[in-house]
């Protein structure tokens, strides 16, 4: 689904150099489901930005779903993005002027689906992340955690083959925690999809079956955890 | 230090209204370490930013070092916290056009310090959250982890009566986390400082000598814990 090859990203500040990825190797197959951790700097969202197409590397090779993506347009990856890929980002980025469920809604009005179908999906996600009392409160009339909730719908709505979320657990308490892991895994198992997740949290990565570790720029090693 | 009692919060959305605090009742000690814990949406920022002199409830009494704030005019209010409370906001809220180190010399700037303290101050604090590398960085160029930290590190920096800090370590590797929980004790027992810190982090409140439970708006038990 996704291979990354000697990936180099740096960020220029006058005088200094940021080396934000060193050399990072990945390779995601179909149905993973691998936490990125490493500390606080180490790399991550940057990592994460280059696999969701949202940002360039300096260096390096990408393929997405077989395909290198160097060669590739502004608008095909785009489309790469909308018709592929879910994204949970470390700051959320709702829109403020929508409501919950206007805004786990939006993928899909990008993609072109119906009203029947957006209605249904939105209605099933919204329960499936305990915020359907909440459906029409705007991010500023929302808590924290209930925020990063309406971020995990908006990513998984469109059932994309790839989601990529940083540090989706973050604002939640334990036992909401667990309930949106166990919604990934099952999206995982009826539909397939990959998963890439950086996160800090220790309940979130004994989920995953791959753990990728960061550090200074470098993934260091992939510890291979059978999940029982 | 802090005394809240039978504290009543609504918000009023049209023909709907959430309860976001019923009954709630606080009371804490100078050199207090307390944790609140609770579900996501329970109410835990909406009463941070009611001790936090930031908003008003409905009902219910608030004391701040003994002294009613009821009376208490908006210049008064903000003098009040100016002077002995520092904020670790759960979005962090730094200044965007100011650099890591400026957000942190800003409290201190309000309070009218000369500029060696100021000086001193900063470095101190910069370098006690690990980010010396990155002090010259604006927000939009630090990772998720490091705006935590420089939130951090704004709110200590006046060395403040009470530190009201909204899920500080939400964003942070263990070590990180581990690095910021004793940095608080250490001013803990340096100042008295009182803290209290809402927070989803077992880590965090496993570090607190009082966990106050949220649930639905109401501070439901407190569990003291001898710390060794
Ligand atoms: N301005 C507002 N208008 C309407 N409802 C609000 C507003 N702010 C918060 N709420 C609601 O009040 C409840 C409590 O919110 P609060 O932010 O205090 O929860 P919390 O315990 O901090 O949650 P989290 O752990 O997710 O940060 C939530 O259900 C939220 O939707
Ligand atoms: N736009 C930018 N310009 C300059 N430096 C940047 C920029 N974005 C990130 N950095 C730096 O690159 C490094 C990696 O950032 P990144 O956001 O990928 O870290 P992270 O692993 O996600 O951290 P966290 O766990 O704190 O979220 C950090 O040291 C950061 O300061
Ligand atoms: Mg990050
Ligand atoms: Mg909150």
């Amino acid at each position: 689904v996704l291979k990354m090859e000697n990936i180099r990203k740096t960020y220029d500040m006058g005088d200094t150099q940021v080396i934000a990825l060193k050399q990072a190797y990945l390779c995601l197959e179909a149905g993973d489901f691998a936490a990125l951790k490493g500390p606080s700097g180490s790399g991550k969202s940057t990592l994460l930005n280059i696999c969701g197409l949202l940002d360039s590397a300096n260096d390096g090779e990408l393929e997405f779903l077989g395909q290198p993506v160097a060669g590739l347009n502004n608008r095909q990856l785009t489309l790469l993005r909308r018709e592929n890929m879910g994204f949970v980002f470390q700051s959320y980025h709702l829109l403020p002027v929508l409501s919950a469920s206007e805004n786990i809604e939006y993928p899909l009005l990008l993609k072109g689906e119906d009203v029947k179908t957006r209605q249904n999906r939105v209605a099933e996600l919204i329960e499936q992340v305990g915020l359907s009392r909440f459906a029409h409160h705007r991010p500023d009339h929302l808590s924290g955690g209930q925020r990063q909730r309406v971020a995990i719908a908006r990513a998984l709505v469109n059932q994309p083959r790839l989601v990529i979320a940083d540090e989706p657990t973050a604002n939640l308490d334990t036992e909401t925690a667990t309930q949106m892991i166990e919604l990934m895994h099952a999206l995982g198992k009826a539909q397939g999809t990959t998963f890439l997740i950086a996160t800090h949290d220790e309940r979130m990565a004994a989920r995953c079956d791959r753990v990728l570790n960061m550090r200074d720029g470098e993934i260091h090693e992939t510890t291979e955890i059978a999940v029982h």
